[in-house]
């Protein structure tokens, strides 16, 4: 052991293992984590070379192969629940130094959960059991080449035909063609695809279908789908984001998704309750990336910190020895900030799991009463966490000088596959946006003296309350 | 209620009310922005984009203000005082910290006077000399095993060096002494040279 970094943990005044439960949750998470750890940690069909030193398609053949391996551990140790899939999941990733996004990870991430919560009884009966097999490989086609966070804006169509009880799928245009999905170039073989419902001459907007990409036997594209792997990004080597181009395919009216929204037989559309339900998985991924970003900085604060209290540089005093780089205020200026923000969002990560799950609940029992507020928060603080972690992450870096941009320090991988997360799911300033709708909505209800409740309540005080200062 | 709030930088409580106040005068002023650009009898959409930074800016203040608010109300639900006190500093920090990023806001809402700046400041480089005999264990707490972290940089034990002069060795580049592209371009180079 180092020791400066002994010395460290020896002046510390709090227990660490408290915090850690704090941070947890409770005790008995801290130890069902480490068991989860334990178990990929140990597990020698884990072990792997350095991911650092291979191709780009030797990183996504290595990533298929041990998602594979992921695949029956979580059978073999029993790991059903959602939230220690993706647990496991994220231990996984980072052991493997594979990005947040192995090949399989939006068939467990996205996939599954857009069934959970849209397909109608009937659909799970057909769709969940193979997809929990792997039978169906699955992906989540949303965003388009020329289209991203403006949904309304996607092009794609699913034209019913009552001859037939098919939709008609097309992406009429250069521009529609599907574009991003992880695991949609090679590895998967159905994607739940976004496309504008055209029945009985009128269009009804965005509607989710399941749409079989490739042959379940032989795994090639099936008639009139173009599909292929969109090249190297700045990060996620290991993952086959793709295109897909979809040419008059044709797939059964059960195919699209209709726990809400649905299409009869003769074509008759019957509307959602709500229309923001179509989007609910991404609501949840928003959810989830509040706490990703609390994670990625915590991660790189403590490369950082860590690192600054076993660096030694320059001197402070003339004559003294060379200090730790802890020691100096600007060193401290870069990091302490950024320690607390970790933090905070870590607090956040955990508030906004307890809200999403409170208010899904709520959306089961028919209340979507909270389900504006819950976008525009979700919305909201993906953009604000992800921009300062994004900027944090980089701060991380550069205070480990030089070395801080070898590989070996991790900052620069944490770096390319955090940062995308201020596009994906929404790009910020959109989402800022879409939050602004909301408290704009809600700002004016409360002028016109309507009682506000939930978190924009403050707006009620506003007009009392804010008085300009005497300075 | 027609009093002006005086903010107390050293108490989180008065800085949860700053941001919060901050928050609401940000989404007023954005409000206001639309009012007035469809009083030039522009459409409301074009309104909406004419005042789009200052909404942008007023949802960046109202996530600022869940943000500390919560941070502020999970330090209520810590028992035990040593974990407490070292969250608390965290906590002040954080407010303080994005009160200084975003001082023109505070002064601009007539929320805090350029005399508290400089008290801000001064108290957030008494926070930092505070933090710093916990930074290393308040990382730990994160509780991150070498396994998951996967840096050199960052290992439990500190023992930096000697691991990346390790991992430089299984650079695929080492695996011969000359590399084959000596042979194939270096060499003839400088014989034609």
């Amino acid at each position: 052991m180092n020791p400066d970094i002994t010395r460290e943990r020896e002046n510390a005044t709090f227990d660490v293992e408290k915090l850690t439960h704090i941070l947890d949750g409770d005790i008995e998470k801290t130890k069902r984590r480490r068991e989860i750890e334990s178990l990929v940690i140990s597990d020698p069909d884990f072990q792997s070379e350095d991911l650092n030193f291979l191709s780009r398609s030797e990183r996504y053949d290595a990533a298929v192969k041990k998602s594979a391996h992921m695949i029956l551990k979580l059978r073999e140790y029993g790991i059903s629940d959602p939230e220690e899939i993706y647990c496991y999941k994220r231990f996984l990733s980072q052991l493997l130094l594979l990005s947040n996004n192995p090949p399989l990870d939006l068939h467990l991430g996205m996939f599954l959960p857009t069934l959970l919560n849209q397909a109608s009884p009937e659909q799970m009966e057909t769709f969940f059991i193979p997809a929990w097999n792997l039978e169906i490989i699955g992906t989540y086609a949303q965003t388009e080449m020329g289209h991203g966070t403006h949904l309304r804006g996607l092009e794609t169509t699913a034209t019913y035909d009552p001859a037939t009880q098919e939709f008609v799928m097309n992406s009429p245009t250069i521009t529609s063609i599907k574009w991003w999905p992880g695991g949609l170039g090679k590895t998967s073989n159905h994607a739940i695809v976004l496309a504008q419902l055209h029945t009985q001459g009128k269009c009804h907007g965005l509607q989710a279908f399941i749409v079989p990409l490739r042959s379940m036997n032989t795994h090639i594209p099936l008639p009139g789908v173009v599909v292929g792997d969109i090249g190297p990004k700045f990060g996620f080597d290991e993952v086959d984001n793709g295109y897909l181009k979809l040419e008059n395919v044709r797939i059964p009216r059960d195919h699209m998704l209709m726990k809400y929204a649905k299409v009869e037989a003769d074509g008759t559309y019957v509307k959602p309750p709500s229309a923001k339900l179509t989007y609910g998985t991404m609501v949840f991924i928003r959810s989830m990336i509040v706490g990703e970003a609390g994670r990625a900085l915590a991660k790189s604060c403590t490369i950082a910190i860590r690192y600054s209290s076993v660096r030694h540089q320059s001197e402070i005093r003339p004559g003294s020895p060379e200090p730790q780089i802890m020691d100096y205020q600007t060193q401290q200026y870069k990091l302490f900030p950024l320690l607390a923000t970790a933090y905070a969002y870590k607090f956040v990560g955990q508030y906004m799991n307890q809200v999403y799950h409170r208010i899904t609940g709520d959306i089961s029992q028919g209340d979507f009463s909270e389900l504006p507020e819950l976008h525009a928060l979700s919305a909201g603080l993906k953009a604000f966490t992800t921009w300062t972690a994004s900027a944090g992450i980089e701060v991380c870096r550069m205070a480990c000088g030089g070395h801080g941009y070898s590989r070996c320090s991790a900052l620069p991988d944490i770096y390319v596959n955090f940062v995308p997360t201020c596009t994906y799911e929404g790009e910020n300033t959109v989402m800022m946006l879409q939050t602004a709708r909301f408290l704009i909505k809600s700002y004016r209800q409360a002028s016109a003296g309507h009682q506000l409740s939930g978190i924009v309540s403050y707006l009620n005080e506003s007009e009392r309350r804010l008085q300009p200062q005497s300075v | 209620s027609s009093r002006p709030t005086v903010v107390n930088v050293n108490d989180l409580a008065s800085l949860v009310d700053a941001y919060k106040l901050r928050a609401a005068k940000l989404v007023e002023m954005a409000a206001k922005s639309i009012q007035q650009e469809l009083q030039k009898r522009v459409s409301q959409e074009d309104a909406w984009n004419n005042s789009a930074i200052d909404l942008v800016r007023a949802s960046d203040a109202h996530c600022h203000y869940v943000v500390v608010k919560l941070f502020a109300a999970k330090l209520g639900e810590i028992g035990d005082t040593g974990v407490h006190s070292v969250l608390s500093t965290l906590a002040l920090l954080y407010a303080l910290q994005g009160i200084q990023q975003h001082s023109g806001d505070f002064l601009q809402t007539g929320l805090l006077s350029v005399p508290q700046l400089s008290q801000v400041s001064q108290r957030l480089k008494d926070l930092l000399a505070q933090l710093r005999p916990n930074a290393v264990a308040l990382v730990d707490a994160f509780d991150y095993r070498d396994e998951m972290l996967n840096s050199v940089l960052g290992r439990y034990d500190g023992n930096v060096y000697e691991h990346m002069f390790e991992w430089a060795r299984r650079s695929p580049l080492n695996k011969t002494e000359v590399h084959e592209s000596y042979h194939k371009y270096l060499k003839p180079l400088q014989a034609k040279l």
